[in-house]
């Protein structure tokens, strides 16, 4: 390995990284839908290299095709509360607990714009029940804040996604350095309530130094 | 790995020579998920007539690059020849985990060389 010198710092500076990341997280498997973007973006630049572009036709660079909004860096944030989550006994309805979850923010750059925030959540034993569930979501705190979204969930069979931005904190403001919100899903007819099993933060922001304009088409 | 450099511009006409850079052999693999490297290439070459004229589908040949190289085949002493560069390039993304235990996606412009062209 290249010992980190002038050089190797120097890409890294081209790459926007501060610096070189530790380590990989032994424990941490790579979510699915980050691979699915991936390979989406990767395929279409293998698709688009010198010999099969067809004339005219450019790549968005400052977009993400996979989830349709502006951006070149899309990050997906783990739940650091989990942890401290105490193991919760199922209790029956208008007893359902309320869950605190917390993301780390800090590593996107000021100049960063947020353009979707979206919060995906998975459940554990849940029980069908008539009606479904109503999900809501506050700022997390001392003194209980305004709930800042509220959601009808139909089913828990898939992960339950919430977009944020422009509810947790507005769209033009930049993106706050830690995320911390209080949950609750209730059965909207009498049931068990359910179990948060894993709570994740999709971040697409679009930083505006890495986005060149369309390179100007062949005349 | 490089396609081995020839000596200086002197050898073989402006065009791109393969370099793929493989992140293992930086020592970021281990916080690099993929691609384990890509193919950055890079230009070589002379521009003197006829190279500084553009290839058959090639990037456009600057109308300047054209002159440097008639100048200079008349007289050689007078101005160098025009430069072997990128003319068209193409981006990459790159999946890895930063210090915060995210796993980022990122997306980068003009990492590939697809082109060289006389500038």
């Amino acid at each position: 390995p290249v010992p980190p010198g002038p050089a190797a710092a120097a890409l890294l500076q081209a790459l926007g990284l501060p610096d070189a990341p530790r380590d990989a997280p032994t424990s941490r498997p790579v979510p699915p839908v980050m691979w699915r973007l991936f390979r989406r973006r990767d395929h279409q630049e293998a698709r688009a290299g010198p010999r099969r572009t067809p004339p005219g036709a450019n790549l968005r660079p400052c977009h993400v095709e996979g989830l349709g909004v502006p951006g070149n860096i899309v990050r997906h944030v783990p739940d650091r509360g989990a942890a401290a989550r105490p193991p919760e006994p199922s209790s029956a309805a208008g007893q359902c607990p309320e869950w605190t979850v917390v993301f780390d923010l800090s590593a996107v750059e000021p100049a960063e714009r947020p353009s979707q925030a979206r919060l995906e959540l998975r459940f554990a034993a849940a029980e069908a029940t008539a009606g479904g569930w109503e999900l809501s979501v506050a700022p997390a705190g001392a003194s209980p804040g305004p709930v800042l979204l509220r959601q009808a969930v139909p089913t828990l069979g898939t992960p339950v996604r919430a977009e944020l931005l422009g509810a947790a904190w507005a769209r033009n403001a930049s993106t706050p350095r830690s995320l911390r919100l209080t949950l609750a899903l209730r059965p909207r007819a009498p049931a068990y309530c359910a179990r948060l099993s894993e709570a994740s933060l999709l971040l697409v922001t679009l930083d505006p130094r890495l986005c060149h304009p369309l390179t100007r088409p062949r005349r | 790995e490089a396609e081995p450099a020839v000596g200086g511009s002197s050898g073989g006409a402006c065009r791109a020579r393969r370099l793929y850079v493989s992140f293992r052999e930086v020592g970021w693999h281990r916080w690099v998920i993929a691609p384990r490297g890509f193919l950055a290439n890079y230009c070589q070459g002379k521009c003197a007539l006829p190279a500084a004229m553009s290839e058959p589908g090639g990037a456009p040949a600057l109308n300047h690059a054209v002159l440097r190289a008639l100048m200079h085949a008349a007289a050689p002493g007078a101005a160098g020849l025009p430069c072997c560069v990128p003319a068209r390039l193409s981006p990459i993304s790159v999946l890895f985990f930063d210090n915060s235990d995210n796993v980022v996606l990122r997306h980068y412009e003009d990492m590939v060389v697809d082109e060289c062209g006389c500038r």
